[in-house]
């Protein structure tokens, strides 16, 4: 019968308590869609992990990307982003098992001097009409 | 310049190949301007081996002192060296890859393509284009932040550094006219192979808008010529 609904503290330690209780609940709700998304992702990409640890390992990166992939989705609104088969990567663990050019983080200038662009630069075409 | 170009069409471009967990995108986007080099000169499609250059290909490059260092690492400009140096690349076949770095057990008698030499192209998207359609697939190197989550459309990001280039890969093409629910428009963009395997991007492939320099991917662009024999 005093169940939340009927009854509401409205009390400042009241509303402190319900501010956290609707906090929990949602956070739980979350981890569980993330779960769920997780799981089917481990069956479309055949995902597996050696044990309990690494899957919650995974569960956790998973979550940011699913994060960063709307955050992409924001900044790049003419594609699409989303879950792919590198979801369960970190961006460092990404960085570092599937990209590989080195030179990385020079400028455009040094990049050319890497290339010798001003010795071997291909001749103009006419690219007029 | 062709309003819209594809050299998958033309049967330049061998199927999508899968780098695993290695950093060899830059073994990948040398050999596949070789194969479509090659195929030029030659009329034939060999998938290349990109093993041999993971195993053999230690070239270093002589102002930055950066190395071509297998699953570590690489620049496409020095593998065309080592490339030059060695005398060419086996195929696929007779040299499969197998993701990481092993012995080098490259053998002069089965070379199937051998590089002439080799030159880069203009920062101009213009220039690139006519480059692409007369010299064939050209190797890129572009900034990879947006295809980690990326599945399919033309990318466009509105911010995408262009000195933070680290993934090396293969414009095939480009296109006038790609869709863009947003802009309810078209957007011109870029064909570009990657080596993650079918199941990535669009059955490999990613849309690049062209014409904003962007991701850099006009700041390390490069081709190869190929010998007819």
């Amino acid at each position: 019968f005093y169940d939340e609904a009927n009854i509401q503290q409205v009390t400042e330690e009241g509303q402190r308590l319900n501010k956290k209780f609707v906090g929990e609940n949602l956070a739980m709700l979350g981890n569980k869609i993330h779960e769920e998304k997780f799981q089917m992702f481990m069956k479309e990409y055949g995902k597996e992990y050696s044990s309990k640890e690494e899957y919650v390992h995974r569960l956790g990166i998973f979550a940011k990307n699913v994060i960063r992939a709307a955050e992409h989705q924001a900044l790049d609104p003419t594609a699409v982003h989303g879950i792919t088969p590198f979801s369960d990567l970190s961006e460092e663990e990404f960085e570092m098992k599937l990209l590989g050019l080195k030179s990385g983080n020079s400028g455009d200038s040094s990049l050319n001097d890497v290339m010798g662009l001003s010795q071997t630069t291909a001749p103009e075409l006419d690219v007029k009409g | 310049l062709p309003e819209n170009f594809d050299w998958r069409e033309k049967g330049a471009v061998t199927e999508v190949k899968n780098q695993g967990i290695c950093g060899a995108c830059w073994a990948f986007s040398t050999t596949g301007v070789m194969e479509g080099a090659n195929f030029l000169a030659t009329g034939k499609l060999n998938s290349l081996s990109e093993q041999q250059l993971l195993d053999c290909d230690h070239k270093c490059d002589r102002k930055d002192k950066d190395c071509d260092s297998g699953c570590g690492g690489g620049l496409m400009t020095n593998a065309y060296k080592y490339l030059i140096e060695a005398g060419g690349l086996e195929e696929e076949k007779t040299y499969p890859y197998v993701g990481k770095q092993g012995d080098c057990k490259f053998n002069p008698e089965k070379i199937a393509a051998r590089i002439v030499n080799f030159t880069t192209i203009s920062l101009d998207e213009n220039q690139i284009a006519a480059n692409l359609v007369r010299r064939g697939p050209l190797a890129v190197g572009l900034n990879a932040v947006f295809m980690q989550t990326y599945i399919g459309g033309v990318s466009c990001p509105l911010i995408c550094s262009k000195r933070r280039v680290d993934h090396g890969v293969l414009l095939v093409g480009y296109n006038a006219k790609g869709f863009s629910i947003l802009r309810l428009g078209n957007k011109p963009y870029w064909i570009i192979k990657n080596s993650w395997g079918e199941r990535w991007g669009e059955k490999g492939y990613y849309k690049l808008c062209r014409g904003h320099s962007i991701c850099g991917m006009n700041s390390m662009v490069s081709a190869v010529a190929t010998a007819t024999s």
